[in-house]
């Protein structure tokens, strides 16, 4: 099974 | 603001690439353009907009406004586009509506809509546009949308391995499973059917379906799309614009637990 990820796993807030 | 395009579907264009992904937007608009970002509501897509003033007729903004619209409201307003209309956006000092200007110079017809902005708290994500990535795919987007299409009908994940030997787009469903495999290629006839990869290393890669589905709407903008893969960061899905800017979709993968 694969988990998904989301956008803010990976960028900051400015 | 007062920005105006010299053919109205352009906008209409780039806001039907991603009304189904996001429902609501703030633009930026500055003196070097209209730029966008929004988050799909699971959080997995970022969907960024670059409408620079080459591509407008003529373009002017005298201080920094930002327009929040609904998406679908802004989208039938723009029904009304077609490639012998202009379309010039207004907004005033102090916004609190778009004005889109629709004109057929050849038809003397001219056609006046209002829309209302709203106030749209979003938070805005640092993407680094420049963002390095292990592997960079340049293909005909018309291919892309079709393998897309193929392959999403047989499985809710889809995954894209690049190796030396050529991009892989491969689904395992519980019944069937596919994989199409696309090597470089030039074509000199039509270059929209290039193919190129430039890698420093392979990718493998997996995202759900549905929201390749949601990419592929935009391939109207451009026959071609850029594809940036690395194992650590949202593969990015960029439709470029001839005139400069385009739509980009950050999406973020699945990983195995």
């Amino acid at each position: 099974e694969k988990t998904q990820f989301t956008i803010d796993d990976f960028f900051e807030i400015m | 603001l007062e920005a105006k395009f010299d053919d109205s579907t352009i906008f209409k264009k780039i806001i039907d690439s991603f009304k189904d992904s996001v429902t609501q937007i703030n633009f930026v608009c500055s003196e070097s353009g209209i730029e966008a970002q929004a988050i799909d509501d699971s959080r997995v897509l970022l969907v960024t907009v670059s409408i620079p003033p080459s591509c407008f007729e003529s373009y002017r903004c005298d201080r920094p406004t930002t327009i929040g619209v609904y998406l679908a409201s802004l989208a039938k307003l723009l029904k009304s586009a077609n490639t012998n209309s202009s379309l010039t956006l207004y907004v005033a000092d102090k916004p609190d509506e778009l004005l889109l200007l629709f004109e057929e110079p050849k038809n003397q017809k001219s056609m006046e809509y209002k829309l209302k902005l709203v106030d749209i708290t979003a938070d805005m994500l640092e993407v680094d546009s420049d963002m390095k990535s292990d592997v960079t795919v340049e293909m005909s987007s018309v291919e892309f949308t079709k393998t897309v299409r193929d392959l999403t009908q047989l499985s809710d994940s889809f995954t894209v391995s690049v190796t030396k030997d050529g991009i892989v787009f491969s689904v395992q469903g519980d019944t069937a499973q596919g994989k199409v495999l696309l090597q470089p290629r030039e074509d000199l006839a039509d270059e929209s059917n290039n193919l190129s990869i430039s890698m420093s290393k392979t990718i493998d890669l997996s995202f759900a379906s549905k929201y390749l589905l949601d990419i592929i709407k935009a391939a109207s903008i451009s026959n071609k799309i850029f594809l940036k893969f690395s194992d650590d960061t949202p593969a990015l899905f960029e439709f470029k614009m001839e005139k400069g800017g385009g739509v980009g979709f950050y999406l973020a993968p699945k990983y195995d637990d």
